[in-house]
């Protein structure tokens, strides 16, 4: 996957990290101090739709080739992320109670095109 | 000012910071099912969150690995720790009340629940009852469930825990999101009652683990 850099507009992921602070959210939550909220961005020309690695499936992968190969302009291919993590969260909740858990697939690691 | 600033080649400004913080606090609030931040009704010190996160990390320090949380991964899952109010109203038991403040429509599995006191026992005959007390509407004297008896046999001050459940899976299953428990100590003459409510810094508090029921099944797109 690649970091989004200022001389390439192929897909990538551009990372934006928000502060609690700066929102002013840090009284109620406790851990952690800020959210990575990366996102995908950029274009999927049909050269790179499907390259291993960057492609979401290896179903996706073949469609877009046949596509590719038959020379129909229908269809594209999409900047999508192909890893998450989740991210654990403890706040306080309106009663000051603590809780905790865990939001799957909250982070986006990794661009490709679908 | 801001050209004295070194700037952030790679960091939005203006309108775009403004709109991805916006995103950022829907995402939060949609993930952790919750209509608007909460507005804490009063501070809890700090102390006492260190201590019960302490109590927390331990906690999950014992639980085996790949637990249950491994097999279902669907569902998600909640660690809640709930500090006592506590009133003496008809001593000499002492009356815990915990506020719990998960939407009413949401379906609650309860799958851990302990209460963790911090006794000091001076001597090994002391014998501690845990009830649970009809709605909290009902306050004191209301009807009562045995949950759990333990005779202290160690002496000493420190934190103990008490396990609630099975008995309290009725409560989480049900509409109410008060819990009313009520403690009463026989043996060494110590009152415990008057013991931990006098001491704030050593607050009562219940560590539960719930995950919630999805309605329906989940169906994965693909």
């Amino acid at each position: 996957s690649l970091r989004c850099s200022q001389n390439s507009n192929l897909c990538c992921r551009k990372d934006f990290y928000v502060d609690f602070r700066d929102i002013g959210w840090n009284d109620w939550i406790i851990k952690p101090e800020g959210y990575q909220i990366n996102y995908c961005v950029g274009q999927c020309p049909l050269h790179v739709a499907g390259s291993p690695g960057m492609a979401s499936s290896f179903h996706t992968a073949v469609f877009n080739l046949v596509k590719a190969n038959s020379g129909r302009a229908s269809g594209h291919s999409c900047c999508v992320p192909t890893r998450r993590r989740p991210l654990s969260v403890l706040y306080f909740d309106r009663n000051s109670n603590i809780v905790k858990t865990d939001i799957p697939d909250m982070i986006v690691d990794a661009c490709g095109c679908s | 000012a801001a050209a004295a600033e070194p700037r952030c080649p790679s960091c939005p400004a203006g309108p775009e910071r403004w709109l991805l913080e916006e995103v950022a606090k829907k995402q939060l609030l949609e993930k952790l099912r919750l209509r608007d931040r909460p507005r804490l009704a009063h501070a809890v010190p700090r102390a006492a969150v260190t201590r019960a996160l302490r109590r927390l990390q331990a906690g999950g320090a014992r639980r085996s690995p790949g637990g249950t949380g491994d097999e279902e991964e669907e569902e998600q899952s909640y660690e809640i720790i709930s500090f006592a109010e506590t009133d003496l109203t008809s001593p000499p038991t002492l009356g815990l009340q915990f506020h719990f403040s998960q939407a009413q429509d949401q379906d609650l599995r309860i799958l851990q629940a302990r209460l963790w006191l911090y006794l000091r026992v001076p001597r090994s005959s002391l014998t501690l009852r845990i009830f649970l007390a009809a709605q909290s509407g009902a306050g004191a004297g209301g009807n009562l469930t045995l949950l759990g008896e333990r005779r202290l046999s160690t002496t000493g001050s420190g934190w103990r825990s008490f396990p609630l459940l099975p008995a309290l899976q009725g409560f989480f299953s049900g509409q109410s999101r008060s819990l009313r428990l009520e403690l009463e100590s026989r043996g060494d003459g110590s009152d415990v009652a008057a013991q931990l409510n006098a001491s704030w810094s050593h607050q009562p508090f219940l560590v539960a683990k719930v995950k919630v029921r999805e309605p329906g099944h989940r169906v994965a797109k693909r």
